[in-house]
């Protein structure tokens, strides 16, 4: 599921803005 | 679902709906003194004309940007609930998968003027007439009608971000890994739910209220899944290089 979410997974890793 | 959940103290509640609130008003893309400012002014007959005269893939381009705009929102959210970060991350992407949009049609209330049946849209409050060129007016319609029958719940701000984090912590969402412990963290929030609400004495109703609330959501989801894949089917080309990449991969 992640590789087929690649923005939502990298917007869950960024810090909390 | 009578069974025992996790005993947790009221304290310890009340100090799960303070975090819950607060990440919520952090989030809410809309703080509610800057809709008050903008005195709830709606779109001028011209400018309604103009969104209805749009080419029907701009509205929808239109839309879907500002359903990704709010998603972000939501994910800030859910970043910021406790246990969720903890969750491992296939279930963070299928639980904001499945429930970022419920989230963004329960907020839409906090934007909505009842009386005038309008929503904040683009800068100003938008009857559902403003969304004619998307094509999809019994969906529209009925988005309009569960803003309508949330408003009339008369939610206050923490009892709002207590249910959307209960919609996000959604145990029974497909393709969950670790369920058990996404239901712990969900019959805990339910716990708070019922605490912010008895607190706000709220009638015994409420919690009910709120839980039939969610098989509304998961049908308006559906149908504008449903209602994007009818819409790909005409425009590929258009999802394809114009519409958000998060509001595809979330939607497509």
């Amino acid at each position: 599921l992640k590789d087929k979410h690649k923005i939502l997974h990298q917007l869950l890793q960024n810090s909390t803005s | 679902d009578g069974d025992m959940s996790p005993s947790v103290s009221t304290a310890e509640l009340d100090h799960l709906v303070q975090t819950i609130s607060k990440s919520h008003l952090e989030t809410c893309q809309y703080l509610t003194e800057e809709l008050q400012q903008t005195s709830w002014q709606s779109f001028l007959q011209a400018e309604v004309e103009s969104y209805q005269s749009k080419p029907r893939e701009l509205m929808w381009q239109l839309c879907a940007v500002k359903i990704t705009e709010a998603v972000q929102y939501v994910v800030e959210f859910a970043k910021r609930i406790d246990g969720f970060m903890e969750l491992c991350q296939n279930d963070q992407i299928v639980l904001l998968k499945a429930g970022s949009l419920e989230v963004i049609l329960v907020r839409m209330c906090r934007l909505f003027d009842s009386q005038n049946n309008s929503v904040y849209f683009d800068g100003k409050f938008a009857g559902p007439d403003v969304f004619r060129a998307l094509g999809c007016d019994d969906l529209i319609t009925s988005v309009f009608d569960f803003a309508n029958s949330m408003c009339s719940l008369r939610l206050s701000e923490d009892e709002l971000a207590v249910f959307s984090a209960f919609l996000l912590l959604s145990a029974d969402r497909s393709w969950l890994q670790e369920k058990l412990k996404v239901e712990k963290l969900q019959q805990k929030t339910q716990l708070a739910l019922q605490h912010v609400l008895q607190k706000n004495r709220r009638e015994d109703g409420a919690l009910n209220k709120l839980r039939s609330k969610v098989s509304a959501l998961r049908s308006l989801c559906t149908r504008h899944t449903e209602t994007l894949s009818a819409f790909r089917a005409v425009h590929p080309d258009v999802v394809r290089t114009h519409f958000p990449p998060l509001y595809k991969e979330l939607f497509g």
